[in-house]
Order: structure tokens, then sequence, then C-alpha cells
């Protein structure tokens, strides 16, 4: 079972001791997010379980939280993967996702099963490592709610061999 | 290429393709045009002089001179344009670099930095800021929000209460910005939006300043005693990385105002992303 008491907790404590200035000593500095990580995980678990009851489906769910740093070890690996977008604002939204992904062509389908216009983003003469190759799609979300997005890696085409054919004589 | 411009229906921003600095804004709804220059400063950090032996620290911001210098005079710059988005890569140095973007539809300009590790080899502390360079005429006048609730005018080396004697012409005139900054000459503004608490200031008419990072190697003598070294687990560690995002509207100043609500909001409840493999159990309550 999740919970977002020890999270809550983490934050109060925080606030209280103004920890996002800069004005505590290094290991107290450590501490205060040892404390918002442990605050998190139990977090992430009550997320896992009204995602699961909001969407009828019981899944592994995954937050990449170096998102910002492009790092999602998810999708940097899996073939496919499903993307839930929610939206807390009290209106639709249009946002653009933005993956770190292996180099590919990739195929996004909306709620409906219809495919959204998408791209893999590679920044020329870059190192992948530093840059890598980032999956963008515009999503629609409504609001207070959520929308969840399908994600396929297409296989390589492999070139086709090209028979010539005879002139005519 | 002698032009360096990212554009989409409603926003173009233009870049000097010699420097690689932005140097544009246009707004083409509303048909507005505004020269301006960003680019990344750092002041020197103070560990005290002959008016007083204050050091910058954690609590206390006192840089050694009124000017900050340039991370560099120019930007390498890499463009990217494709039909989901635009961008320009802009490498100032080995700890400061940002990419300012574009989407389709999107009408503000997004940038995002990246500074740190800050370098202190030199034996300075340094404080870094992302300021932006205009032609408004703003009558030593700028506003800040005081927690995204009311927008309150900042007057530079004034208070509204008392007559007030400014002894530190750069810290003096700083507040705490914790969603937004901006200028306006009454007919154009310029809106920054952050993403996190910053303090900011207009040093000059027309100027806009964030500071972004800093990274100090002295303590400021108000009870913490360690510099604000930003070090790591065990104080040795070589600095921290800072990543962040500042969204620039440029509008009339009887439009600002919804443009940049609307907008924060958006920001401050961003969607949040869960990523499955799918393939999951069925799941009802009970």
């Amino acid at each position: 079972s999740g919970e977002s008491v020890p999270l809550r907790e983490a934050m109060a404590v925080l606030q209280h001791h103004d920890a996002v200035s800069g004005t505590s000593r290094q290991h107290v500095a450590d501490d205060y997010a040892r404390q918002l990580a442990e605050g998190w995980g139990p977090c992430e678990v009550l997320l896992n379980n009204a995602l699961a009851r909001l969407s009828g489906s019981k899944e592994n769910f995954t937050f990449c939280r170096e998102l910002n740093v492009s790092v999602c070890p998810l999708s940097q690996t899996a073939a496919h993967f499903q993307v839930t977008i929610y939206n807390p604002l009290g209106r639709k939204v249009d946002w653009m996702v933005r993956l770190p992904v292996q180099e590919g062509v990739f195929s996004v389908r909306d709620p409906n099963g219809l495919t959204v216009p998408s791209e893999v983003l590679t920044l020329p003469g870059s190192d992948s490592q530093e840059y890598p190759p980032e999956l963008l799609f515009s999503a629609l979300v409504p609001a207070l709610g959520f929308s969840t997005y399908s994600v396929d890696r297409l296989p390589r085409q492999k070139p086709r061999a090209r028979t010539r054919r005879p002139r005519p004589q | 290429s002698r032009v360096l411009v990212i554009q989409n229906e409603h926003i173009r921003a233009s870049f000097n393709p010699d420097t690689g600095l932005l140097v544009e804004i246009e707004n083409l709804d509303q048909n507005l045009l505004l020269p301006v220059r960003q680019a990344f400063f750092w002041y020197n950090a103070s560990t005290g002089d002959n008016v007083s032996s204050q050091a910058s620290g954690a609590y206390i911001f006192r840089p050694n001179q009124q000017e900050p210098l340039p991370v560099r005079h120019w930007a390498e710059t890499r463009l990217v344009k494709t039909s989901l988005v635009q961008e320009v890569h802009q490498n100032f140095s080995a700890w400061c670099s940002q990419v300012v973007r574009l989407y389709p539809g999107q009408r503000h300009l997004e940038l995002e930095w990246t500074v740190g590790p800050i370098p202190v080899g030199d034996g300075w502390g340094k404080e870094v800021i992302s300021r932006f360079d205009t032609t408004l005429e703003t009558d030593g006048r700028f506003y800040t929000d005081s927690n995204g609730r009311e927008i309150l005018e900042r007057r530079r080396d004034y208070r509204p209460t008392w007559n007030f004697s400014q002894t530190e012409p750069v810290a003096g005139n700083y507040y705490p910005v914790n969603s937004r900054i901006y200028i306006t000459d009454g007919n154009m503004q310029l809106t920054v939006l952050t993403d996190r608490s910053q303090g900011g200031s207009s040093l000059s008419d027309g100027s806009l300043e964030l500071m972004v990072h800093r990274r100090l190697l002295r303590d400021d003598g108000r009870g913490l005693g360690e510099p604000l070294q930003e070090a790591g687990p065990n104080g040795q560690g070589p600095g921290l990385w800072v990543r962040g995002r500042h969204l620039v509207l440029l509008d009339t100043a009887r439009a600002a105002a919804a443009g940049h609500r609307l907008l924060a909001e958006k920001e401050i409840l961003a969607p949040q992303i869960v990523l499955a493999l799918g393939g999951g159990a069925p799941y009802r309550l009970g």
C-alpha cells in the first residue's frame, strides 16, 4: 500500500527549515534530500494504485525522475511502451512530450488508436551519451484527467533488392 | 547562415549569426518587435572590503563590483528545425549552455539553461545571472511576484515606506522572484516566468536579470559556518549542475497579464508523465 504522509512530512520539514535556500550545512542538505527521496517512494505506490483504479489496468508504472536531463531507462530500452500523461489543471492542455529513446523510427498512437505525428530529434554532430535522441509528440490531455499514448519502435526496413527490367530491344 | 531565426505562427526570435546571442523577439500577433540581448554573466563574490568585512554567502548576496563579467561574449550555436520543434543550442562555456526553443502554437520563448559545475579554481566565488537587455524605457521600475499572488512594483534605489540610502547598488536592488518578473514601458511588456524561486532585479532601465546559480568560497558569518560550495556529500566534490527554464513572453502591457497568468498555471500544474510496458492485468476495485 502506498501513502503520501512521509512526503508531506518531509515537505513540511523542508519548508519549515527553508531547505532550498542553501542556508543549511551540506550534511543537513543531504539529509533533506534523503527525506524527500524516502517520502517519494511510497507516493509512487499511491500513484500506481490510483492510476490502476482509474485506468482499469494494473501496470508496473515507471516514474522517470531524470527526464529533465533526458534520462529514462524504460523509454531508452523498450521497443513498446505506454505513456500516461496526467493533467492536474482544470482545463485541457496540449503538451509536447519529450522522451529519450534509442535511434530509430517510432510510431505513436493516441488513446483512440490513431497515429499522431512524432519525430526523433537528434542533435547533429553531438555525442549520443550527452544528447540522446529524443522522441517528440504532442499529447492532448483532458482537464483533471489523463491520456495514455502507445509508443512502438518500428523494425528497421531491410533494403530491398531491385531487379533490373530488361530493356526493350 | 547570415540569418539565425526560429519562428512559429506567434513568435519570431532572431540571433546574431556572429555572436550566437538572442538579439530580437517579435510578437507576430500584435506586431510588436523588441530588441532583446540575452546572455549569461557572473558577479564576483565579495570577501569583504574596506567599507565592510561582510562576505557574500548563503544568506548574503554581496558582489565585489557593480558590473558583472560575461561568461563569454559569444556562444557556439547549433540550429535544429523540425516540424515539431525549433531549437537554437548555445554553448557559452564548459559550464554554461542554453537551448532556446519554440514549439508550434506556443506563444512564449523557452530558454532552458544548464549551469555548473561553477569553476572556482581561480579562488573567486561566482554568482551567475541570465540578463535580458532591451530598449524599453522603464523609469527605474520593475515588477516581481510574491508567491504568484500579488505582483509588486519595485523601484531601483527606493523603498516605499522610508527614506532610503542605497549602500549596495546590486544586492540592495535584488528581490525574490517566486514565479515571474517583468519590465514594461507602458505599451510593451517583457515577462520572464521562472520554474523555481530565484533572485532578480533590473539594475538599469530596460534590463532584467535573474540569478540562476552561485558557488561561494567564504562563509558570510551569519551562523552557518560553512561556505555555499554546493560541493556534494563530502564537501569536496566538483559542485553542482543546475538545469532550469525561463519562459519569455512579449506582449502589450494591456494583454500581458492574461498571457503570463495562464502560462504560469500551466507550468506550475504541469502534466505528469508515467510510463509502463503495457499488457497489465485488468483491475477493478474489490
